[in-house]
């Protein structure tokens, strides 16, 4: 495992950490999008599902373990936490999240490097975690005032993502994986859906003054 | 070398 690889993990553990953080301390969801939360465990689910088939290392399973476990506890506190879940926006959160998982489905169905049961799940969770940040993007914009815990989430996403990118570029020079179209373009189009949010992050933080997305 | 699998990335 390189460098980059490992700190896009770290930097996705740590913004799941951040979330939670936010939550728990503050028994409030309050600009964070369930319907991002909820598309991220259907991800997870599905593409770890090789938990009970695939050994790869005990690093990769905890970290499997960790990142469903996680994104359950957010929407469980979100649907049923008794303070948490009267902080939802729920009037603001209305992205149609199930048109993103058919649309994945079905370009899983057409697109995926085998067609068996966990290829498919596998180009299902890839195509899905690539546009599952959409919801919580628009309730950014939505509501205007972004606090400080749940943009710094954003932004270790986004460098999650960023990093992973350097990952592959190195695999890709020193192991000559030369077939990963799919996740290449996935993570492509993904890293550019937070390309508009740095850039107003970055602004933000230059001038001092509180992360605000216009409309 | 159907049942190659190598998805070894989160």
């Amino acid at each position: 495992m390189n460098a980059f690889r490992f700190l896009g993990d770290m930097t996705h553990l740590f913004s799941v950490l951040v979330l939670l953080l936010k939550i728990y301390a503050t028994k409030s969801c309050s600009g964070v999008s369930r319907k991002t939360q909820e598309l991220y465990m259907v991800v997870f689910v599905a593409r770890y599902m090789d938990l009970f088939t695939d050994y790869i290392s005990l690093y990769n399973s905890v970290m499997k373990v960790v990142f469903i476990t996680s994104s359950a506890a957010i929407v469980w506190c979100m649907r049923r936490h008794p303070q948490v879940r009267r902080t939802y926006d729920r009037d603001q959160d209305t992205f149609r999240h199930v048109v993103l998982v058919a649309a994945s489905f079905v370009l899983a169905l057409i697109f995926n490097e085998r067609f068996t049961f966990r290829e498919i799940c596998w180009a299902f969770s890839i195509y899905l975690e690539a546009v599952a940040i959409l919801p919580q993007l628009v309730l950014l914009q939505r509501s205007r005032n972004v606090d400080n815990l749940t943009g710094q989430y954003v932004l270790f996403l986004g460098a999650y993502r960023a990093f992973y990118i350097l990952n592959w570029i190195y695999r890709y020079f020193t192991e000559g994986h030369t077939s990963r179209w799919i996740p290449w373009i996935a993570g492509l189009v993904q890293t550019a859906l937070y390309a508009d949010f740095f850039y107003y992050y970055f602004l933000s933080w230059k001038n001092n003054v509180k992360l605000e997305l216009p409309a | 070398d159907d049942d190659e699998y190598d998805h070894d990335e989160l």
